[in-house]
């Protein structure tokens, strides 16, 4: 493993910390969007299918365990804990994502690497996580003041997206098999999308204002 | 090698 993945994971990895943490600490769920959450999970439940079935590694296994446990708990949390649930701004969390899921599980049906179920799941995963952060992104926009940790969350997350890119790259010089189209131009079409997020974001880093995203 | 089990990213 190299660098630039172990760097993604640990973001991605940190993404989930400090969300857990506003969750079951601070008990709210202000800012985040529940939408966004189950998409996640869902995401997980799809790729991880091989989780008992082929073993890559005791750090893949305990991560797609981590993975898998904090985005079903987190959406638990959102829709169960009593004092959690009141937080979640519903209202402005309005994305239609269910209309997300379907285009994707087509589009996986069309383009795999193996017409095969667990193939099919997997670009299905890969398709849907490319767009599960767009209801996130809406959310934000309509929230009037982004705490410090929702925006943190979805810094780290875009920059678990930037350093696998750095990852797929090198992999690709070191690795002349590794060849996976599929999540390469899905996982560069995720990482724009986060784009106007980080312009923003490192704009109100370096003036030292409150994070705001024009509507 | 396009393997079913190449899958080792998270």
């Amino acid at each position: 493993m190299n660098a630039f993945r172990l760097a993604g994971d640990m973001t991605h990895l940190l993404s989930v910390v400090v969300l857990l943490l506003k969750i079951h600490t601070i008990k709210s769920c202000a800012g985040i969007s529940l939408k966004t959450q189950e998409l996640y999970a869902l995401v997980f439940a799809a790729r991880y299918l091989d989780l008992f079935i082929h073993f890559i590694s005791l750090y893949n296994t305990v991560m797609k365990l981590v993975f898998l446990a904090s985005s079903f708990s987190i959406v638990w949390y959102m829709r169960r804990h009593k004092i959690v649930r009141r937080t979640y701004d519903k209202d402005h969390d309005t994305f239609r994502h269910h209309f997300l899921v379907l285009p994707c599980l087509a589009l996986a049906l069309l383009i795999n690497e193996r017409f095969t179920f667990r193939e099919v799941m997997w670009a299905f995963s890969i398709y849907l996580e490319a767009v599960a952060i767009l209801p996130q992104l809406v959310l934000l926009q309509r929230t009037r003041n982004i705490d410090n940790l929702t925006g943190q969350y979805v810094f780290f997350l875009g920059a678990y997206r930037v350093l696998y890119i750095l990852n797929w790259i090198y992999r690709y010089f070191t690795e002349p098999h590794f060849v996976h189209w599929i999540s390469w131009v899905a996982g560069i079409v995720q990482t724009l999308l986060y784009a106007d997020f980080f312009y923003y974001y490192i704009m109100s880093w370096k003036n030292n204002v409150k994070l705001e995203l024009p509507a | 090698v396009d393997d079913e089990d190449d899958h080792d990213e998270l």
